[in-house]
Order: C-alpha cells, then sequence, then structure tokens
C-alpha cells in the first residue's frame, strides 16, 4: 500500500483529469486504487455523476467521524473505488483543507484500506498549502503535471522546492515525474514550452507519456466518465493513461 | 478609490489573464489602475517579466514592512502599476497566504495608494481560502471567470455562496458579474457549457464580453505582455478586455 499525490502550484494544469484517468488505467492493471477527492471544490464529483457530487465522503469522516470504509463508493470497474469529498458549503473550504494540512487524516484513509486496495491516489486543490500539504506528507510518491503553457512552466521547478522542504522534516515523499499535459503541437509557444522541458529536465523526471491537448477530455467531463470509456472502442488519448502507468511502475521503488 | 478582486475556486480559468489584461485596459481608459498579485506562485510576474518575477513586492511588505509606495512597479502605460508577489519560496506559500487571509494588509494597500490610484485590481489564487477571501473581504467589487468547459460551469454557484456568506459577515463585496473565459466554439461540449450558461444566468451577471480560447495568449506570455501588445496593431482579442472595462464602468454604483 503507498499513497500517490497529483499536486502541482499552478491551477487548472490538469490534476484532476489525470488523477481519474491514471486510477483508471491502474485499476485496468490490476492495482487495486482508492482515488481520494482532497480538494474542497469537489473535482472528481463534478468530472464524474451529480449522484457522487453529492454523495457524502471524506468531510464527512471529518466532522462526524464516519467511518472511511462506508464512504468508498465502487465504480463499474472492479478495482477502482472513489472517495468523494462528501457536500462541503463553498464558505467552508478553509475549514475543510486545514483539517487534511497535517497529513494525519490522509494517511488513516490506507490504513482504513489496506488489504482492500493497493494504492491510494490523492487529487488536490492547486498550490502547496493546506490538503495539498497533508496529501503530499500522507504519500509515498508525488507526480506533478506541468502544462505546455508558458506561465505553467516558468513555475515548474517550485515542486522540487516543496518536496525538498518536506523531505526536510522527515517526511519521505519522493517525486515519481513531472507529466507533461495540454501539449498543443499546432501552438507554437505550447510547443516551445514542451521543448525546453525536454531540453532542460533530467531524463528520469519527465515521463516519456505526454498528454496533448484533446478535445475528448471536454466531452468525457460532459458525459461524466474516464476518457477511456467514452467510447464503445476507447479514444487513442485513453492509451496515454495505460502508458503513465505502466511507466509509473517501472519508477516504483520495491516494496 | 475600490478595490476589484478576480476570484474562481477553479484553477486554470484565466484569472491572472483576465486581471493583466483588464488592468491594462482601464488603465487606457483612464482609470489609474493598481495591479496587486496575491498568489504566491507569483503568476503576474510570470506572466511578464523575469525582472519582475524576482523584484521585491507584498512579501516584502508583510515581513520587512518595506512601505508600499516603494514596492509599487510603474510600467510602460503611464497609469498602470504593478505590486508584484516579492520572492516567496515555495514552501512559504501558506506562510503568506494566511498573512492576507483577513483582508487587513490588501485593505491597507488601497489607502497607501489612495490619490495616486483610482482602482486597485486583486489577482488571487484559485479557491475560496487564504489570500482569495483577504482580497474579497478588502475589496467592493468581485468578477469571476468562469471557463467554458464542464468541471468549471458546473461550480459556478459556489461564487454567490462565498459572496453571501462575507455579506453575511458585513463585508460589503458584490458579484460586478461573471466572465465567460476559454470559449471554444468549435469544441460542442465547450459550446454547449456557453449556452447552458446563457440560458441559466440571470441576464446582468454574464459579461456581454467574453473571451474565446485563442493561443494569442500564449504568444503574449511568451513575450512577457498583455496581449494588447503583442503586435504593432493590436490583435482582435485585445478588444474583448476593452469591451469588458466599458462594461464593468457601466455596473459601477456610484460613488
Ligand atoms: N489534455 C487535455 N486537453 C484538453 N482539455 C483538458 C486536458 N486535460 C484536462 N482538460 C480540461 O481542462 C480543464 C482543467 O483540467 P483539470 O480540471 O483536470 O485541471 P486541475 O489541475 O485539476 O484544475 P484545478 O486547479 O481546478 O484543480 C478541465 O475542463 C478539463 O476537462
Ligand atoms: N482565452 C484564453 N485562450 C487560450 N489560453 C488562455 C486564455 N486565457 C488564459 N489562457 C492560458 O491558459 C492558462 C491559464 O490561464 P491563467 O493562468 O490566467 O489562469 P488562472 O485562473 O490565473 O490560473 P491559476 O488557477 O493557476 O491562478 C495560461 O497558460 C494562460 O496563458
Ligand atoms: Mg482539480
Ligand atoms: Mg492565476
Amino acid at each position: 500500500m503507498f499513497g500517490l499525490t497529483i499536486a502541482s502550484q499552478k491551477g487548472g494544469v490538469g490534476k484532476t483529469t489525470v488523477a481519474l484517468n491514471l486510477s483508471y488505467a491502474m485499476a485496468r492493471r490490476g492495482w487495486r486504487t482508492l482515488l481520494v477527492d482532497t480538494d474542497p471544490a469537489g473535482a472528481i464529483g463534478l468530472s464524474l455523476t451529480k449522484k457522487l457530487s453529492q454523495a457524502p465522503g471524506l468531510a464527512d469522516h471529518l466532522y462526524q467521524h464516519t467511518p472511511i470504509a462506508g464512504l468508498i463508493v465502487e465504480t463499474k470497474l472492479k478495482g477502482l473505488g472513489i472517495l468523494p469529498t462528501g457536500k462541503i458549503p463553498a464558505d467552508e473550504s478553509e475549514r475543510f483543507t486545514n483539517g487534511l494540512a497535517d497529513g494525519a487524516v490522509l494517511k488513516a484513509i490506507q490504513t482504513a484500506a489496506q488489504g482492500r486496495y493497493d494504492v491510494v491516489v490523492y487529487d488536490t486543490p492547486s498550490g502547496f498549502v493546506g490538503a495539498t500539504l497533508g496529501a503530499m506528507r500522507a504519500s509515498r510518491y508525488v507526480v506533478s503535471p506541468v502544462q505546455a503553457e508558458p506561465i505553467a512552466a516558468r513555475g515548474v521547478m517550485r515542486i522540487f522546492e516543496v518536496i525538498g522542504a518536506l523531505r526536510a522534516k522527515g517526511h519521505p515523499v519522493e517525486l515519481l515525474g513531472i507529466l507533461l499535459t495540454m501539449l498543443h503541437t499546432k501552438t507554437q509557444s505550447s510547443l516551445a514550452v514542451a521543448e525546453d522541458l525536454w531540453k532542460t529536465l533530467p531524463g528520469n523526471l519527465l515521463f516519456e507519456a505526454t498528454v496533448p491537448r484533446d478535445p475528448a477530455f471536454l466531452e468525457a467531463s460532459a458525459a461524466g466518465v474516464p476518457v477511456g470509456l467514452l467510447r464503445r472502442r476507447p479514444p487513442p488519448i485513453a492509451m496515454v493513461f495505460d502508458q503513465l502507468a505502466a511507466e509509473l511502475e517501472a519508477r516504483l521503488a520495491p516494496d
């Protein structure tokens, strides 16, 4: 059992999209995967069904001590479970994310899920504060999406500073890799960002798998499914997450 | 003098892009505008020049009590000043944003800028926590960008909850309008989101001005300029912010 956090300081880079589609791909490869939503916006629910958006979740455990096991939602795919946020009024965001910041509750989820799941994937809100720091404190690994656009790429080194600071305080978290997302090869300034990252980042840090900008993601969130379930025969973009899951597996330290 | 916050719970919806380009358009229309970056990622600096990214700023005022007036950077455009974040190590994000959360420091900026500026525009990190709540507490108005994509649009009502809660606690902040961004008319699921918002949101809430998805924004951030300065003759997309500034003006309450 290990924790894997999807995190970036920059917003809108594809954290939730990667968390959902990677979890789906890992479950298809045989990892019993629990996807946990730590973003008070409830983004995993917003990407899937209204029913999931309104289901009880992490907030019910945090405030009413509802046991974790009873809050996990089984999906159509055997081996993929989801722990949604539960209903959080917008003006309660601060209380929710501060309640997760030290990582204790998020770590306890791994203990509660022991034996039933092999990996817990945490989706997080953007920024290195609150729940995102908590998820990193509770995790063995971090995957950080970087959007292939100038503003996001200029901030890519920040993930090293945060992980370095957490390790200095005794949290054994490590960066499993940086994932290039929303690469738009027909837009010169997006391609130039990618070329620059391919040139400057050390080989073992950037995943080979790259997520291109693709309207299928909007269709998938409109339909409330991972992109692998968008059509009877999955679109090519879904294979990127199978590739990512395989690459990620090869990078895991032997237990 | 009034404060205007650009805020959304969802990340990557165009807050920084709108804050920068709207401030530029307002200054061109004669509003002496001070753009303040409250995002510990330093996104305004990342959108413009490396020099601005490394300049002292709000963090120096917060920690070393450097007077605000000396930290304001004059731009090429007379009437547009910028207060950058200053250098904030990634693992200091929490301290920075918590230091701004009550709104006192951000409100004091308006007092310091009185007489020299007419409006202070606050760019904020995503999520209704920390600095973003502080900026709303210090502002008279909020403009909330909503990305024309399913996940962002599903969370659009959250801004009403947060503003309602702040008003209930005595902060006279009001929503000036919701701005549709990244509308991609050639992608059905983006167009469907826009049509749905145009149908469901009350007329006076959604600005007429809409920001389409346009690669010019990536070129502009690669070049480190507002989109209005990208070429000798500004691209058509720049006029959207002139339209927005004019619409916004019409919605301001008489002083
Ligand atoms: N590769 C892609 N191509 C096109 N659209 C994408 C891609 N990945 C994600 N999207 C869309 O871009 C938007 C942002 O993605 P997402 O919400 O996953 O980012 P995030 O980092 O989780 O954002 P936040 O900071 O709000 O948590 C969503 O509308 C999503 O559907
Ligand atoms: N209308 C647009 N069309 C295409 N790209 C855009 C548009 N507006 C912004 N962008 C680009 O999309 C990305 C996200 O925009 P921006 O950084 O302004 O969003 P944000 O809401 O400030 O994000 P964050 O949550 O990180 O603060 C940036 O790379 C920006 O250059
Ligand atoms: Mg997200
Ligand atoms: Mg921003």
